[in-house]
């Protein structure tokens, strides 16, 4: 069983979905996001911090035994355990398409529509609005295979589920007010089925869904 | 959650455009 | 071993990566990328298509047992082997490590220095000045960890050594050229050797490193 320490910033949905495999698979996780230990921007373009995370992002970890690991799913693979990696190989493939699908299907238009209402990026409105159609696409495909499913791969949560709620994470807290949301019962019944998993809660808190959609933060 | 680390992230944001245009790209050359 | 049909256009650096992964396993592929098996842009949008495959992206891969997987990654993870998939859990969190680097570090850049040298996209300088430097970027972080390494995790080709390789292909082919790559030795030498494998060579058959590189095409 995996056992160390986590590098990132405080609430970072990257690391998060390290800290939820953790709680499923036991593994020790000390995380280290604010001074003494860690201060982000600084501590992680130190020689040493880079010499074993030599891309210098975080989150990143680094095992009792020394061992060093950085991108947020291959940390989240080596805390895991085999339920939630999958244990048979066409298993195992279908959760690193998802965890796959997350990244390259919903975060860049979850970041494009939400980083503006959280005033971190000029707002653009054509932007925008194909972000909101990418996001509906997105909710479209998870809708429909989540119709006759509980869990994304298998009977029991995975690193898919991990990994996708994680990145949609956002989007429903900031954005996805129940009009919006309203089409895609499927995925809100199954998002709120994660996030109310004692090893989601123990890591997220209690999650509460968007009421109103957030518009740019001028 | 916090939002002052969000905007060091690293996001494609125009992963779409790039999809896009490659994808039109082959869809022509296989036209 | 899996068995199956894998759908893409031709020459698809996403579809090499099943391909060439297949080559080391001996799982038994049959490409459908051209007319009457699959037409790009017609067959991924059609009813049935997106039926098995809800995203509507390429590649895809359908086994002969009716199994389906999309995400490129997902499909190499699925073909390969053992040895291929990293045989600890480290090891196979090592692959993924830098399955994801190709995917959130390699591509973005390349992508935006390449695709206006082939037509694909309009030239922007500034955006593809800030490219060179983060493609310098990657190629530092991954000359050090060649440094004293033959592959990027063990001491044999696995998936994190075919997704890299994958997604340099079309940078080394168009721009990196000799005054350019030659600070990142290692990477180059490494690079050779992958493309030099037999199971690399039956895919991309034999590899020219960019001479002089390409510019805009206007």
């Amino acid at each position: 069983m995996a056992a160390g320490t986590l590098y990132t910033y405080p609430e970072n949905w990257r690391a998060f979905k390290a800290l939820i495999a953790a709680q499923y698979s036991g593994a020790q996780i000390t995380v280290h996001s604010v001074p003494p230990h860690f201060q982000f921007g600084q501590t992680n373009k130190t020689p040493e911090f880079l010499k074993k995370f030599p891309v210098g992002k975080v989150p990143a970890f680094e095992g009792a035994d020394g061992f060093c690991v950085f991108e947020s799913n291959a940390i989240a693979y080596y805390v895991a355990n085999e339920d939630l990696r999958g244990n048979t190989v066409a298993a195992a493939a279908q959760v690193l398409q998802w965890v796959s699908f997350a990244d390259s299907e919903i975060l860049p238009p979850a970041s494009t529509w939400v980083f503006p209402t959280l005033g971190i990026m000029q707002y653009n409105k054509q932007a925008t609005e194909h972000a909101k159609e990418e996001v509906k696409r997105v909710l479209v495909i998870l809708d429909a295979h989540l119709k006759t499913r509980t869990f994304l791969v298998g009977e029991r949560v995975t690193l898919a589920d991990i990994a996708v709620v994680c990145s949609l994470l956002w989007l429903y807290k900031q954005v996805l007010e129940p009009a919006f949301r309203q089409p895609y019962g499927n995925v809100t019944r199954w998002f709120v089925t994660c996030v109310n998993q004692p090893q989601f809660q123990s890591v997220l808190g209690d999650f509460k869904l968007c009421e109103k959609m957030a518009q740019f933060d001028a | 959650m916090a939002t002052e680390y969000l905007v060091h992230e690293k996001v494609w944001f125009d992963k779409f455009k790039y999809d896009d245009a490659e994808r039109q790209y082959y869809e022509q050359l296989n036209g």
